[in-house]
């Protein structure tokens, strides 16, 4: 599904040159369920980005859905990430205007075709709102919910349109353990329907409902398995 | 050091009340070392910021340093606030157009009697980033760090100002476990000094460093030791 080749990223701030990522090659297969685990600051949510194509590396190729990233138009490029990719961000990125529904909506308005939203499609958003526990905060802005319910917001929206692959940025953080176990059961069932899930975590306990562990430091890919050993 | 009796939080949102805190009692002695638990939504952080008297109780009072807050004017109590707490945030709260180094100096704007920043402080900012990881971060913005620098910006900040009471909100949230570690232990320490931490936590391996746990549960105290059971 996605395919990643000695990938760099850099960021040059003048007097310095951050390496976020120097050189990076991982694949991951259809259907694959990985944790990238490692140190804060290993470069996870950088490569995470390049993977979810919003963001393109320095150096580097990526092949995404058959496609080399690097070749498409910017337009074609986002219009294979809205049909193809679901991404929960470590801080929700939520719009503080929008209410929870209208939260969970916002992919649909990025469809091909540009499709209005139906009423089934606005059913289907509040049984996501449900299946996460939020089924009486529909009208709430975010400042108007606990961190964990803003992070619970993030994760519906990323699955609204149904995506093959699916990101997920520290997907847990602001959860306690019972509401984890609840998210993970969501994932995993999208995981047994062919799903590609590839997910971020500090957490040993999320980190081992994925198939297999990879865990990354000072923007290396340093290794397999939990992380610390 | 602060003392919570018979607290209630409504949120009037016109065609529901939301009661987020339905009768909490609760002493924090000086020295304290308490970690908060309990699901996401139970009410931690409204207690939290109950507690950093940024928000005011809709019944119920709140004794801290042994003032009754609800007799104070606004300025003393922002007067208390700023000499007594730290707060570190679930969501940071970072200004976007500092740097790290300016942010962290910020409450040192606050201080009584509006001192400028000497040299001196300026040191003892550079000292909290170094001891939180970030001393080759100074110059950058938050949109420039990973989100468990961001959070040790946070907590860095928090404690600028030599705080008595530490207010800490999942803390650790976007840390691997040796980012943890040492978090805690700069937490401990500051407590073998005599200063009073409640922190709310969702992570076992955080609240177990804690001197005692309770955990919420609905808007309420719903028992002590480690949550789930
Ligand atoms: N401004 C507000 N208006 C309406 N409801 C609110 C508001 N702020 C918080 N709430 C509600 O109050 C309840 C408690 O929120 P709080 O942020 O204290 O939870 P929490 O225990 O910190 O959760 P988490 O672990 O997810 O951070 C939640 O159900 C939330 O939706
Ligand atoms: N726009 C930017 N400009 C400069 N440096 C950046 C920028 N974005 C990220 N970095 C740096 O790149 C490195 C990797 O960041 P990244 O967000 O990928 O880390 P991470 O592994 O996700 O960390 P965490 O676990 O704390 O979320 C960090 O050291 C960060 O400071
Ligand atoms: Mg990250
Ligand atoms: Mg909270």
């Amino acid at each position: 599904a996605a395919n990643v080749r000695d990938i760099h990223k850099y960021y040059d701030l003048g007097s310095v040159v951050v390496k976020a990522l120097r050189g990076v090659s991982i694949e991951f297969p259809k259907g694959d369920f990985v944790a990238i685990m490692g140190s804060s600051g290993s470069g996870k949510s950088t490569l995470l980005n390049l993977l979810g194509a919003l963001d393109r590396p320095t150096y580097g190729q990526y092949i995404l859905g058959g496609y080399d990233v690097s070749q498409l138009t910017d337009d074609h490029l986002s219009d294979i990430r809205n049909r193809l990719i679901g991404f929960i961000f470590q801080s929700y990125n939520l719009i503080a205007q929008y209410t929870v529904l209208e939260n969970i909506e916002v992919p649909l308005h990025y469809r091909p075709g540009h499709k209005p939203i139906s009423s089934r499609d606005t059913n289907r958003c509040i049984d996501l709102a449900q299946q996460v526990g939020l089924a009486d905060r529909l009208d709430h802005r975010p400042y108007q919910l606990s961190g964990g319910q803003q992070q619970r917001v993030a994760i519906a929206r990323a699955l609204v349109n149904d995506p093959e692959i699916i990101l997920a940025d520290e997907p847990t953080g602001n959860l306690d353990s019972k509401t984890e176990v609840e998210i993970m059961d969501i994932l995993r069932g999208l995981n047994r329907q062919g799903r590609t899930i590839i997910m971020v975590t500090h957490e040993t306990s999320v980190a081992r409902v994925a198939h297999r562990q990879v865990y990354m430091k000072d923007g290396l890919m340093a290794g397999e398995g939990l992380f610390p050993g």
